[in-house]
């Protein structure tokens, strides 16, 4: 398993790759990424037809500083992802601390957010698009790349069909 | 020159890692 420092690099190689999606929201820092927004944006990008209009839209957009109101949008889109692996993918996490999105919303914790960009990674790695998504770390510095493969492997190493 | 040798074994892995993932099949069986 990572340390919690190979999970800091974790988050800061994972911010790098999410900011490749071009989403509209703004994506330079870990505290952009705490509200949900982001990461909602670019699951969309990934699935369309499962992160569709009507999913996103209970994802507020103008959250601010309240942290309960990142807390409640994180809490939507970690459920969004877990659906997405089981009734899209075919596959279930298991043995995988999935992340505390309290740590998340309320302090901007690097390695929590980590995890949860990783798990995002997962979906776009496995998803029908997954060849422009792949093709596309293939670009990314090789630094960046080796963080990113070892996030995969870890992921795939605790799923089942 | 060593470090080449190193730079050019790491590209190697993650080429092999990532077309891996590229031919696996998608989505849920059957």
């Amino acid at each position: 398993t990572m340390s919690t420092l190979d999970r800091m690099e974790l988050c800061e190689s994972l911010l790098t790759w999410i900011q490749t999606f071009g989403v509209e929201a703004p994506c330079k820092t870990v505290e952009d990424l705490t509200s949900g927004v982001v990461m909602a944006q670019a699951l969309q990008k990934i699935d369309g037809s499962f992160f569709n209009d009507g999913w996103i839209t209970r994802v507020k957009p103008e959250v601010g500083d309240n942290w309960r109101l990142k807390i409640s949008n994180l809490k939507k889109v970690l459920k969004g992802i877990l659906d997405y692996n089981q009734e899209v993918l075919g596959q279930q996490i298991n043995d995988f601390n999935l992340p505390d999105v309290n740590l998340i919303g309320e302090h901007s914790d690097g390695p929590e957010l980590g995890r949860m960009l990783q798990l995002i990674l997962g979906c776009a790695v496995s998803c029908e698009q997954k060849q422009e998504y792949i093709q596309a770390i293939m670009m990314m510095e090789e630094s960046v790349q080796h963080v990113v493969m070892t996030a995969i492997q870890e992921l795939m190493s605790k799923e089942t069909p | 020159d060593p470090n080449m040798k190193g730079a050019a074994a790491n590209e190697g892995v993650l080429a092999n890692f990532f077309n891996s993932l590229l031919s696996k099949k998608t989505g849920s069986p059957g």
